[in-house]
């Protein structure tokens, strides 16, 4: 179980940062998240897409705003590239 | 709604599309009719006109492709990724892509291509993003069997190209504000402790733990319900909750719609053909008794003997003082009913017939 647990934390943190580089323009240059994450343009950009769907804004990535990135959607941004 | 940033737009209003290829997931004729009526619905609302080719360069273009099809954005196999259009300009411009590695239908199963084309040709046309979730415009997919412009998208599209030639000015749903101060509701009821306020397409949800108020549409819990539902109540101790709607009502457990509805308020619970609707429901646990409320009288029905009580109906008025004689949607929750008609909502006593408090309709939203 933890080793599942775990590994699913890895895919859901993979999640976060393709769907904020997808549609929030998140800018990364290779770097894990785990550096990014604690740094400021992960948390704006996630305050930014979980003010755009009414979602608490955290800044974190918290169940809510998981299910919401997993949903179906369209390809086209939120905000312009 | 958005725009989309620079406020691309088409400067002719009579535009051409082609469908450069078919999804093998459905007929020919089928996807030729999605897409014919996906563009109907944006031609309803605005001065556009659309035609379609069958050869050449049309000003957009639509296909079915997958993976890396050489644009700046390969889709992602099955799921995530639906579709995605560009906005309008030359070459690209206004073309839509549909991801071949999704099961594309004509009805409810995923993903409808009608609801689907619908959301991307309005990024062709200049719309961006709504975060209005009863907007097509809205990012996410979902589909409850209509494919309708909300009054959002409405307004978003006579921004860039003007209002519709067509005499008759077609007016879009407008999705609810929880904060709105002339919030009204259709029906309320308790869904396993927590308090559901249903209003046209949505519901709106609260409890104790998240103060946040939900809003979705009530087919994302019970697909088979409609919409503008009129009453509803929920017998606890037997886990069901009952929605009202003309002569009609469903049940439900949790989110299972149960088997053998609709039923009819007639025989199941002994009204009178003259009754046509039920404005508002309650059960109260106490004494297992539902109240109807119908026009300016109501009912009483033993949910236990499972028939109306005699020497009903009665004036509403007469033993409900101080709430008024027409009732939207009441609720009973820690033995008070909350009674809603318009923006008025009381808060009203049953042991001692009294109303404690009058608020407005929306106080349960922490506006």
């Amino acid at each position: 179980l933890p080793a599942a647990t775990s590994r699913m934390q890895e895919d859901d943190e993979k999640m976060v940062q393709k769907y904020l580089e997808s549609y929030y323009n998140l800018r990364t240059d290779g770097e894990q998240i785990e550096r990014k994450r604690k740094s400021g343009p992960m948390v704006e950009k996630l305050k930014q897409m979980q003010e755009f769907f009414g979602l608490k804004v955290t800044g974190k990535p918290d169940a809510e705003t998981l299910n919401m990135m997993k949903q179906a959607r369209c390809g086209v941004p939120d905000v312009v590239r | 709604y958005a725009l989309t940033e620079g406020n691309p737009r088409w400067e002719h209003t009579h535009l051409t599309y082609r469908i450069e290829n078919y999804t093998p997931d459905l007929p020919r004729e089928d996807v030729n009719n999605a897409i014919q009526k996906a563009f109907q619905l944006w031609s309803a609302v605005s001065p556009l006109t659309f035609s379609q080719v069958s050869e050449g360069q049309a000003d957009i273009m639509l296909s079915f492709v997958r993976r890396n099809h050489h644009d700046n954005s390969d889709f992602d196999g099955p799921e995530g990724q639906l579709a995605h259009a560009f906005q309008p300009g030359p070459l690209i411009g206004g073309d839509v892509h549909f991801d071949e590695d999704e099961t594309w239908t004509r009805d409810f199963r995923n993903y409808n291509l009608y609801r689907v084309a619908a959301h991307e040709l309005g990024h062709s046309l200049g719309l961006s993003h709504s975060n209005d979730i009863g907007a097509l415009m809205y990012p996410h997919y979902f589909h409850s069997g209509d494919v309708l412009l909300s009054q959002d998208d409405i307004n978003g599209i006579q921004t860039i190209y003007g209002p519709s030639t067509n005499p008759t000015k077609p007016k879009g749903p407008q999705t609810p504000q929880v904060c709105d101060s002339k919030l009204t509701f259709d029906a309320i009821t308790m869904v396993r402790g927590d308090v559901m306020f249903f209003k046209d397409r949505f519901y709106m949800r609260v409890n104790s733990h998240y103060p946040e108020p939900e809003l979705n549409f009530i087919a994302i819990f019970w697909p088979n319900l409609p919409s503008s539902l009129q009453a509803a109540y929920d017998i606890v101790d037997k886990d069901e909750v009952r929605f009202f709607k003309g002569d009609k009502y469903w049940a439900v457990q949790g989110q299972e719609m149960l088997p053998g509805y609709p039923k009819d308020i007639y025989r199941s619970f002994g009204f009178p053909r003259s009754v046509k609707r039920i404005d508002a429901a309650v059960f109260e646990e106490d004494t297992g008794k539902t109240y109807f409320f119908v026009a300016n009288k109501y009912w009483r029905y033993d949910e236990d003997k499972q028939s109306m009580d005699a020497g009903y109906p009665k004036l509403i008025a007469a033993n409900f003082p101080g709430i008024g004689s027409k009732v939207d949607a009441v609720f009973q929750k820690d033995g008070f009913f909350y009674f809603f008609h318009g923006t008025r909502q009381y808060k009203f006593d049953p042991k001692t017939k009294r109303v404690l408090t009058l608020e407005k309709s929306n106080s349960w939203f922490n506006c």
